[in-house]
Formats: structure tokens, sequence, C-alpha cells
């Protein structure tokens, strides 16, 4: 979901 | 990870390592846009911001790919500005890089998906990533050509965006993971090289220069 504080994308 | 999203930082890697090795072979940035190159470093800091903020320990690959992101960019930033400065195009390297940042600053702070400072930085490296690469399209189309490396590395530096669009349909389809911003800047970004994709292609590859029509 997109409010993920951690980004798991570079 | 998917193959695309491994394509796309593997393309990504390469686009830096061969602008790396033309400056340092040529011993010249000509033809380079040192601000675009600055924008990148930007992005890379801002986006990686939490690598400074608590120690990661290296062992995964996602924290040395960002570190190898963030230093190789400074580092290019350091031979276009202070080693081989005298080689630096300024003349034509003339687009306002603030034209590009503040725009990018205000919607982030407009449009993300949580106010907060992480957050906000996040947003504005990918909206700042999205037209980085235009003050280099544009001193190419004031000097109305490019080198053949160079185009090699604006042909890999804009695979990579191109391959994340694709990465993101994966995800979508078997993950139904799905980041509108990235997805809708990812998209800017790749179309702002179609241009360049389409001249690449019917010249680059066929052994000829990109010459634009002056």
């Amino acid at each position: 979901d997109e409010t993920s504080a951690v980004k798991d994308e570079l | 990870m998917n193959i695309f999203r491994l394509f796309g930082d593997l393309s990504h890697l390469a686009a830096i390592a061969i602008l790396l090795l033309k400056i340092w072979k040529t011993r010249s940035c000509a033809g380079v846009s040192g601000k675009t190159q600055l924008l990148f470093a930007v992005c890379f800091i801002t986006r990686y911001i939490d690598l400074f903020l608590h120690f990661v320990s290296l062992y995964n690959t996602e924290k040395v790919m960002k570190l190898i992101y963030i230093s190789a960019s400074v580092f290019t930033c350091y031979l276009i500005f202070f080693k081989f400065k005298a080689t630096y195009d300024g003349n034509h390297d003339s687009m306002r890089a603030e034209f590009l940042i503040v725009p990018a600053a205000g919607l982030a702070c407009l449009i993300n998906t949580k106010f907060d400072a992480i957050e906000i930085l996040w947003t504005f490296s990918i909206y700042l990533e999205a037209v980085a690469i235009l003050p280099q399209l544009f001193l190419i189309s004031k000097t109305g050509e490019a080198e053949t490396i160079t185009s090699h590395y604006l042909f890999a530096q804009g695979s990579y965006r191109a391959l994340y669009i694709l990465n993101w349909i994966y995800r979508y389809h078997y993950e139904s993971h799905v980041d509108t911003i990235a997805i809708v800047a990812g998209v800017v970004q790749t179309i702002l090289y179609c241009d360049f994709f389409y001249l690449y292609i019917t010249k680059v590859v066929k052994g000829q220069k990109i010459v634009l029509p002056a």
C-alpha cells in the first residue's frame, strides 16, 4: 500500500 | 524483485558507469550537462536520506546500491565541476535548474502520500528525477549533436525508468502493489526520452552519430 513508510524500490 | 526491476537497476548502474568511464577516459566532460548530474545527486541524497539518519548494516544489496548511487553521482559532479572543469561546457548547459527544483519541491508539498519530512523528501526526489534529464537534452539541442558514448549513456538512463514501468505493471498484476506518484512521474520521465529513443534507434544503432538540425 502507498502509505508504507519504507520504500521497497530504489 | 522481478526481472524488470533487476534489469532496470542494472541499466541505471550501467548508465552511471558509462558516464564515469567517458569522462575519466576522455578526461573531458564535453557534451555532458553538469546541472543534470547535480540534480541526479540531489535526487539520490534526498531519496536515500535514511542511510544518513540511522546506520544500516551493509549486508543487504539495496543499501549497497544506494551508497553506490550516491557516491558515484557525487564523484561524477566532482569530475565535472572540479577535476575537468576546464572542459565543462557551461555556455550550453544553460537551462535554469531552479525552474525544475522549485516546482518539484512545491508539488511534493502539495501532492504526497503523507505530509512528513521523509515522505516529502522522497516525493520531491521522485518529481525531480522525472525532469532532471532536461538540462542534458537541452544541452544536446543547443550543441546540435551528442557523442556516441553520451548517446549510450542516455539510452541506458532512459531505459532504466522505462523498465521500472514494466516492473510496476508486473507488481500491479501479481502483487496488486501501486505507487501512483512513482508511476506517474516515471511515465513522464520516460516520455521525455521518446524523441531521443527514436534518434538513438534510427541512428546510433546503425553506427551514425546523433546530429540534431541545429
